[in-house]
């Protein structure tokens, strides 16, 4: 199972539909500081179930909805969608007869988040599920966030255990 | 869990080595599992180290200089020791994509470039793919293909594909 | 030492103010101080708060964007946004030198050129000398005069003037 | 007062005797990762009476003297001096009539530190009051060192108040 596509609407900064192809080898993303890189990468953590608004950078998970700017009005509703590619058919059973997956994180401000896997409903478990068994998921040590290299750096050797029980 | 942790120690242990000389050209490193709270010499026997209770600690040595822990090597070594350390974790159950957020940051153009070099490896044999965030030309210039984000309009952000020329024009403007 | 610490507020607050608007090129921030377990709403009326138990609260919002604390900014507008606060403190009373070291890693290159410039301004109006350890070709290039230091012999640093041609050749060595 | 010159002999990575002019406007240090850079750095806070190893990276005070390579011995003595300008005559009392004013600390492995002023053996008290009285000092906060900016970024806000305490 591959990672094929992320597109995402009204997630923080990408308050339009954005659409970014994850094709083999290597992806670079560039661009000045604070113009929305860091968010595509808490896109990508968002629609595999991450729970926590604090590892979003926000106070509460309404927080990922487009805000508004000085010429633009807040939106409430922010959509993130992950194409898997499942040619090699290694999905867990429920979906492995499908050659493409689509996850869909939908999320309505003050109303909490709903999940959709090959378009039908799910449970944030289920998603979360489905990653795990595909070796990754929104907390895989494979998401490195800005900073989280020198947090490793800085960790008490007793936190950096955590790390060895990833691997376990 | 203890034999599985251990299992896992060794694991990752074996690839840490191999990987840290391959980010630093050369050097040795090892990691070991250390009391969390050092043995009072007093007390005489070493403590039997409890792993589920026990602290990773990692001693590395860059080329031609001693074994050393983590907090004496400058800032850019212990950056290149962390980065060994998490894909020595990644290669024992790779996943199908990494990203990664300005890792290379502190890195001076010799190890940007091994950095590069490794990840390219990686890619090639377990199939990963790769999103690197980055402001360093150097790594730029290793991409198979670069998104550039603007905020031409303030606030908003939007994705253009770019190839390294204008990715170049982009990092120097605001 | 209360009136001293409200006094020495004023004072950094107006300094950052101005500090924000010229590393960034516009926005506006200013500093607070809150108290460090913020009232409890049922309690009514605003606590009172003591200067000498308060937290310093950073408020920013780069230009065209919205208000918001300092850890909602991105990695680079952080940085950016403390380097403003240093240098407030800073200018209350200006030391004779003042050192930095890799302060610029995060930024891009249109934020390096402002803090650059920010530094000449200060050199210019207080007379503080600056030593400026960077990996950053665009900060090398804004130097008055520049020092390598390399390990040609393993373990053993050595210093060497460069000129900005020789500077770019050693970024590239290990 | 001006800071004129930086001299180490043995102090970390520096073995043998290594000048640095400090000069008017912006001076750079360039260099590959390791090659001594925030050694140098260290060695201008240790000068000025820096008295805790942790804050130069080490464990114990000793660990500023260079601890030997693959191919030389170690060294049991560091020696870190720092040339001031004078020319301006705004030096604290006891030193103000000299136009130059050197301030020398030396360690020898087991035995502590030596400091000097203008030739004469003075205590760290000293050396830390001629500092304190130019605004400056090893523990200045025009003194950043590497990883400094991302320390007051993650810094709860009652630990930022320190910083105001600096300008009180
Ligand atoms: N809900 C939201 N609505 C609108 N904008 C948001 C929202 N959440 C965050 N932002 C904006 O996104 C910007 C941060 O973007 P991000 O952290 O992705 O930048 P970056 O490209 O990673 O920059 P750097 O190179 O400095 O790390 C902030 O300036 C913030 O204003
Ligand atoms: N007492 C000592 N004797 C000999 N070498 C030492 C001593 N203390 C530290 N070092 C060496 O100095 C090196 C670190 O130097 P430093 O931190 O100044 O590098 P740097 O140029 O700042 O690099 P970076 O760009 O990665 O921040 C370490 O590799 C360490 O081995
Ligand atoms: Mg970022
Ligand atoms: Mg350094």
């Amino acid at each position: 199972m591959h990672f094929a596509r992320l597109r995402l609407t009204g997630f923080k900064s990408f308050v339009e539909p954005t659409v970014v192809d994850i094709e083999p080898g290597l992806t670079g993303i560039v661009g000045p500081n604070g113009c929305g890189k860091s968010n595509l990468v808490e896109a990508l953590r968002w629609v595999m179930g991450e729970n926590r608004a604090r590892s979003l950078r926000g106070g509460e998970m309404d927080d990922v909805i487009f805000a508004g700017t000085a010429t633009r009005p807040a939106r409430n509703i922010a959509e993130v969608s992950l194409l898997l590619d499942n040619a090699t058919r290694n999905a867990p059973a429920p979906y492995n007869d499908l050659a493409e997956i689509e996850v869909t994180r939908l999320i309505e401000r003050g109303a909490g988040s709903i999940y959709r896997v090959a378009g039908r409903e799910v449970r944030a478990r289920d998603v979360q599920l489905l990653f795990a068994d595909a070796a990754t998921g929104a907390h895989s040590s494979a998401l490195v966030s800005q900073g989280r290299i020198s947090a490793i750096i800085a960790a008490k050797p007793a936190e950096r255990r955590a790390l060895l029980e990833e691997a376990a | 869990g203890r034999e599985r942790l251990v299992a896992a120690f060794d694991k990752v242990n074996t690839h840490f080595q191999e990987l840290f000389v391959r980010l630093f050209g050369g050097g040795r490193a090892h990691l070991t599992l250390a009391p969390v709270d050092p043995a009072d010499p007093a007390e005489g026997a070493p403590k039997e180290v409890d792993p589920l209770e026990a602290g990773l600690e990692v001693m590395a040595s860059p080329p031609g200089k001693k074994l050393q822990s983590l907090s004496l090597l400058s800032g850019g070594e212990q950056a290149l020791t962390a980065l060994a350390l998490l894909f020595a974790v990644f290669l024992t159950n790779p996943a199908p994509v990494c990203v990664l957020d300005e890792v290379d940051a502190p890195l001076d153009d010799a190890n940007v470039d091994r950095f590069c070099t490794l990840l390219d490896d990686i890619g090639a044999s377990t199939g990963t793919r790769f999103v690197v965030v980055t402001h360093h030309r150097l790594t730029m210039a290793r991409m198979d293909r670069l998104f550039g984000v603007t905020m031409s309009e303030r606030g908003i952000s939007q994705l253009v594909a770019v190839d390294l020329r204008n990715a170049e024009r982009l990092r120097a403007t605001a």
